[in-house]
């Protein structure tokens, strides 16, 4: 039988927080709104057995299992994002044109084994 | 610097933008209340679950909107047939929408703002001012008649009064012509004095003209942009994809 590696909590796969501030990047000259936003990414393990918070699919769990019975030949499934939203954005573009563009799958709301 | 470069305009180019834009000056264009009305509602929870590819305030597919503005001149004086009208070129720069962009709505917003002499004026009864709207069809060559390149699109009759005179009208077949490179020939606004006032007293309103005391009324300033709803296909997956 493998050996399962103890999982610290905070290894396990979930959405942590990434704040983009535009600023970093020299943008705030010409964005308008919102200064930044909190994009956030997934991160984490995705154990052997997989529970129920994990929002794995069925071929994640099986993956998990033969990846128990065989860790050098199956990797272990990916952490993805499962829930995304949009965010909208305000700018000048070079005509000095106010532009306000929506932008779908910005943001990371919830992650799961995929 | 070249790799700062490089990852700037990969994160640039996700956002659909094939540069860095650049804004003129320091003078910055105030945002229409308008734009930051949808801006703020796009930011409330309930919006995150709607669709962001549909611009539910004027009822079209777009998740771009741009406030294009005006850069036509005035000219006054232009038409032969009436020299105290005041004729005002609108010129709206669609070049901006990237070619992959599908053109869903142009709607063009004109307020007329009115200059009142003295108040009691007003209170007279103002005479109505006639205003026409025309596209332009071709470049009109040196001394030919500016008429006769004018398709006529609107015609009324406006009452000056305190707060501005809105109009809206309309205008995506007209400027998904424009998009296409030497169509653009632009829009003129006309506005002419009623019939009844003898033009010799008439002074067209422009900065810095004194206009006639016995008159309370004025040619207004006109103030012109563009409302253009555009669909990047590229950021809008159909949703049954997602």
């Amino acid at each position: 039988s493998a050996v399962h590696l103890p999982v610290t909590p905070s290894n396990i796969c979930k959405a942590r927080r990434l704040y983009i501030d535009f600023k970093d990047v020299g943008w705030q000259d010409w964005i308008i709104a919102p200064p930044g936003y909190m994009a956030n990414y997934c991160h984490g393990e995705c154990p052997f057995p997989l529970s129920e918070s994990l929002n794995g699919t069925n071929h994640a769990i099986l993956q998990t299992l033969v990846h128990s019975l065989d860790p050098q030949g199956t990797p272990q499934p990916g952490c993805a994002p499962i829930r995304l939203s949009p965010i909208s954005m305000l700018y000048y573009d070079n005509n000095d044109n106010v532009v306000l563009r929506h932008y779908q799958d910005m943001v990371v709301d919830e992650c799961g084994c995929r | 610097a070249e790799d700062r470069n490089t990852r700037e305009r990969l994160f640039l180019s996700s956002l659909g933008l094939s540069e860095r834009p650049q804004p003129a000056g320091s003078h910055r264009r105030p945002v229409p209340s308008e734009l930051w009305r949808m801006f703020r509602r796009s930011e409330s929870i309930q919006a995150r679950d709607s669709d962001p590819c549909t611009v539910s305030e004027y009822g079209v597919r777009g998740n771009i909107i741009r406030h294009v503005q005006d850069q036509g001149r005035l000219v006054s004086g232009w038409s032969s047939s009436c020299q105290a009208c005041l004729v005002k070129q609108l010129f709206f720069n669609v070049s901006v929408l990237q070619p992959v962009e599908l053109l869903s709505l142009a709607q063009l917003e004109i307020r007329l703002h009115w200059k009142p002499l003295r108040p009691a004026g007003f209170l007279r009864g103002p005479r109505a001012v006639s205003m026409s709207l025309s596209k332009v069809i071709r470049a009109t060559l040196r001394g030919a008649d500016p008429q006769a390149n004018r398709r006529l699109l609107l015609s009324r009759s406006i009452r000056p009064q305190l707060e501005p005179t809105a109009i809206a009208m309309d205008l995506t077949p007209l400027a998904d012509i424009w998009r296409k490179p030497g169509h653009n020939y632009g829009l003129v606004v006309e506005l002419s004095p009623p019939l009844s006032v003898d033009p010799d007293e008439l002074t067209p309103f422009l900065p810095g003209n004194a206009f006639p005391l016995e008159e309370a009324w004025t040619l207004p300033l006109i103030e012109a942009s563009l409302v253009v709803v555009s669909l990047n296909p590229h950021q809008c997956h159909s949703r049954q994809r997602r």
